[in-house]
């Protein structure tokens, strides 16, 4: 474990913190993307299907356990909760997710590091994981104004995985470790898909302006 | 070092 990967596994922890008390405070999920809490989902139960068979630490259970169970909460929420679902931007959420999971899932097939059934659910998550915040910017464009809960959910959601990266290059150079090159290159990809959200999110903070996404 | 055969990381 180093600073920068439990700096990003914090501000992950975080992300979802800021969700959990934005749909809690506001009893809304206005602007939250099922779609994405939904490819969420489906990205840590088919990552963690170790949690049970591999203990690694109690940090790794505990934080597995936190994610599947807060993202699976997420989602019945915005599906069940009577009071939450009455927010949700339904005509505007209308990303194919499911596109995105079958691409993901061909590819995983295709591009994996050993053809086992966990390895290539692994190499799935991790593909789905980086286009996973897709239906969210495009929720983002088409809602106009951002509150402030959902932008920093998703300016959070963005910095973890720009801070693993920052892990994978320690690692490289202090442990010899070769992060597995899907991990990287999908790392690159899913931060580089929030590269224009950071920046109108650093000009709404410098003007102190509200968060617009242009259509 | 040896592949692991784990994912260490979140």
């Amino acid at each position: 474990m180093n600073v920068f990967r439990f700096a990003g596994d914090m501000t992950h922890l975080i992300s979802i913190l800021v969700l959990l008390l934005k749909i809690y405070t506001t009893k809304s999920c206005s602007g939250i993307s099922l779609k994405t809490q939904e490819l969420y989902a489906v990205v840590f139960v088919t990552r963690y299907l170790d949690l049970v068979t591999d203990f690694i630490s109690v940090y790794n259970t505990v934080m597995k356990v936190v994610f599947i169970s807060s993202s699976l909460a997420i989602v019945w929420c915005i599906r069940r909760h009577k009071v939450v679902r009455r927010s949700y931007d339904k005509e505007l959420d209308t990303f194919r997710h499911w596109l995105l999971v079958g691409a993901c899932a061909v590819l995983a097939l295709v591009v994996h590091e050993k053809f086992s059934f966990q390895e290539v659910c692994w190499a799935f998550s991790i593909y789905l994981e980086a286009v996973a915040i897709l239906p969210q910017l495009v929720l983002l464009q088409r809602s106009g104004n951002v509150d402030n809960l959902t932008g920093q959910y998703v300016f959070f959601l963005g910095a973890y995985r720009a801070f693993y990266i920052l892990n994978w290059i320690y690692r490289y150079y202090s442990e010899q470790h070769f992060t597995r090159w899907i991990s990287c290159v999908s790392g690159i990809v899913q931060t580089a898909l929030y590269a224009d959200f950071f920046y109108y999110y650093f000009i709404s903070w410098k003007n102190n302006s509200k968060l617009q996404l242009p259509a | 070092d040896e592949e692991e055969d784990f994912h260490d990381e979140l």
